[in-house]
């Protein structure tokens, strides 16, 4: 546990008021370490701690802490701070339908995020449809047709066809039924597929989306930096949906994301029904990050 | 009186950064240090590739752990049916890889016979039917929302009846923190002895290369609720992920990692390579 391993490491500074460079320096060794374990990449944890050493270096401790909870306080701070905003809303279109694509690696939740987000979008008296874009995976077509109806929600498909194809003639769509909210979802693909990336990026050039959201599985390791910079440099990501966050992952790529990108988490899955979406909440990820 | 031999600072923080950016955890990477800088001398300690051997001899050793005569595999058992139950979190890969064994299996010239027993995920019984039809092999399903355990006992019927000589079993992914579907997991495990004798001869537990150090958890967990896994298959190699974590799960549970998923079409399944692989995760 973080917080007694500061104390062990601050135990002979009882009664002093600042912390010396030394004393820091251990202690962000243990910071160092558990950020590690909570999948923080390592790059990202060394900028991090640079940063936060020269605030703690000859900081007076909070009355009432002992150095060891003033450290955490310091750390949490900052990493709240990087985390970012609190309230971000999905961007609303001034011009309908307002359109939403949702990308990310194989298996970290888009389908099922699409489903959340439609069910918030109607939830607020707006009128959603839901888009079969992956033509590859088996069944995916159904998956998404199955949870439209569970959401009473219609989903645009046209089979195998082209997917770009089929986002484009979905916008259509919406604009002759009155839709207000076109929601895509996509197949889960490589950063490294130069084929499934083209694709993706003509499909921005046709639809012109409101918004990019990238969906991210909430136990991604180290990695994290090289898929959502990617991702970010290829496509362009107005944010981040943290998903499968109702287990016990750390979530450190949260910070990696967010530092290497700068863009929001704008919403975290929280289980695999489809009312288990929420708010981000940077104070929470902040101290599930240290543990 | 030389003070404690170690490998230098730069050298100790260039493979330090290398190891942890390839998911070996902190833990682990501490571990392999301290056991280079014993096995080494101090004049090879300042030798990088000495070292960077070193290193990768002691991982593949950690790897090699849990490799043994007793692994079991459908060639070195003889009970029919064979059961193989495939578990692990959402999304890790599970059908699909399924998906791949049982193209392998059925190219070796045994029948598998796959079993839905994913009963709860949308289209999930959908996905499955799809990949057995490519694959050539004949499936058991229900419908949704139907028993998971009523699905294996009518599988390990069908192969008692003639139908082929090995079940596998997809099960729906499940975060090992959830008592109530680890408990049902459990349960279908039992239900999978019952009329084939000393089935489950497999649990393997599928995990994503992707994943960081949760991944161990998953591992302790699974293992405990399923009293023991028989392997791991690790899928998404073919992405930039390295999946380093497999080497802490192998030092603390001396699981061997038995297949390799590198892409999404059925014949994309390698057979696990310790060297290999460390050489990739290292490179
Ligand atoms: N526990 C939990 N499971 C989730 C969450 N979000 C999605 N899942 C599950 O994760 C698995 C994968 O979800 P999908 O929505 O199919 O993922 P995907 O990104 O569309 O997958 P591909 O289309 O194959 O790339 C399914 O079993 C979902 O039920 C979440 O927030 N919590
Ligand atoms: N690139 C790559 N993708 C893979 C690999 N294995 C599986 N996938 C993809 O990962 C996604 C999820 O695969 P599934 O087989 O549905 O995963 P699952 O564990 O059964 O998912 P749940 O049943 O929802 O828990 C799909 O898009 C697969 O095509 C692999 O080795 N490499
Ligand atoms: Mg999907
Ligand atoms: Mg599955």
């Amino acid at each position: 546990n973080l917080t007694l391993r500061l104390q062990s490491v601050f135990q002979k500074l009882k009664g002093k008021g600042t912390l010396s460079e030394q004393d820091v320096s251990r202690a962000m060794r243990e910071i160092r370490r558990a950020l590690l374990q909570a999948d923080v990449n390592f790059k990202v944890v060394k900028d991090f701690i640079a940063e936060v050493e020269t605030e703690a270096v000859g900081s007076d401790v909070f009355s009432g802490l002992n150095p060891g909870q003033h450290v955490i306080k310091l750390v949490n701070q900052h990493l709240i701070k990087l985390l970012g905003e609190k309230v971000s809303k999905l961007k609303v279109a001034s011009k309908p339908p307002t359109t939403v694509m949702l990308v990310g690696l194989q298996g970290s939740g888009k389908t099922t995020a699409c489903a959340k987000l439609a069910r918030l979008i109607k939830q607020a008296h707006r009128f959603p449809l839901l888009v079969a874009a992956d033509v590859y995976r088996p069944a995916a077509i159904d998956q998404l047709e199955k949870l439209g109806a569970k959401l009473e929600i219609e989903v645009f498909s046209r089979g195998k066809q082209d997917p770009v194809k089929t986002a484009t003639e979905a916008v259509d769509y919406s604009r002759q039924k009155g839709w207000d909210t076109v929601i895509i979802d996509t197949a889960g693909r490589l950063h490294i597929d130069e084929e499934l990336m083209n694709e993706l990026k003509m499909m921005k050039q046709k639809v012109e989306p409101t918004e990019i959201l990238l969906i991210a599985d909430a136990m991604t390791g180290q990695d994290a930096v090289n898929i959502a910079s990617s991702f970010d440099e290829q496509l362009g990501i107005d944010g981040v949906i943290l998903t499968k966050m109702d287990g016990d992952a750390r979530g450190g790529a949260a910070l990696s994301i967010r530092a290497v990108t700068g863009k929001p988490i704008k919403f975290v899955g929280m289980g695999e029904k489809l009312e288990m979406i929420e708010q981000f909440h940077p104070d929470r990820m902040a101290s599930r990050i240290l543990g | 009186f030389l003070g404690a031999k170690k490998m230098s600072p730069e050298l100790l923080e260039e493979l330090e950064e290398a190891l942890i950016l390839a998911d070996v955890g902190f833990d682990t990477v501490e571990k392999i240090v301290a056991k280079v800088n014993e096995d080494l001398q101090r004049k090879e300690l300042s030798r990088p590739d000495v070292v960077k051997n070193s290193v990768k001899e002691a991982i593949v050793e950690i790897l090699s752990s849990g490799v043994t005569p007793n692994v079991p595999s459908i060639e070195n058992t003889k009970q029919r049916p064979y059961v193989s139950l495939i578990v692990g979190v959402n999304g890790t890969g599970k059908t699909t890889t399924i998906a791949k064994l049982a193209h392998r299996y059925k190219q070796m010239r045994f029948t598998p016979i796959l079993a839905a027993a994913d009963t709860f995920r949308a289209a999930a019984i959908e996905q499955l039917t799809i990949w057995a039809e490519r694959a050539g092999v004949d499936i058991i399903a229900h419908k949704e929302g139907g028993s998971p355990a009523a699905v294996v006992f009518d599988a390990v019927a069908a192969a008692n009846s003639g139908k082929g000589e090995m079940v596998i079993v997809d099960t729906a992914g499940r975060l090992h923190t959830k008592k109530n579907l680890m408990a049902e997991l459990a349960k279908i495990r039992r239900v999978a002895a019952t009329n084939a004798e000393g089935a489950p001869h497999e649990i393997l537990l599928v995990l994503d290369a992707t994943s960081g150090q949760n991944a161990i958890s998953q591992a302790r967990q699974f293992s405990e609720w399923l009293e023991g896994l028989t392997g791991i298959v690790l899928t998404k190699i073919d992405g930039t992920a390295k999946g380093g974590v497999v080497v802490t799960i192998a030092d603390e549970l001396s699981l061997p990692i038995l297949f390799l998923g590198t892409g999404e079409k059925i014949e994309d399944l390698v057979r696990f390579d310790a060297r290999a692989f460390v050489n990739a995760l290292i490179e």
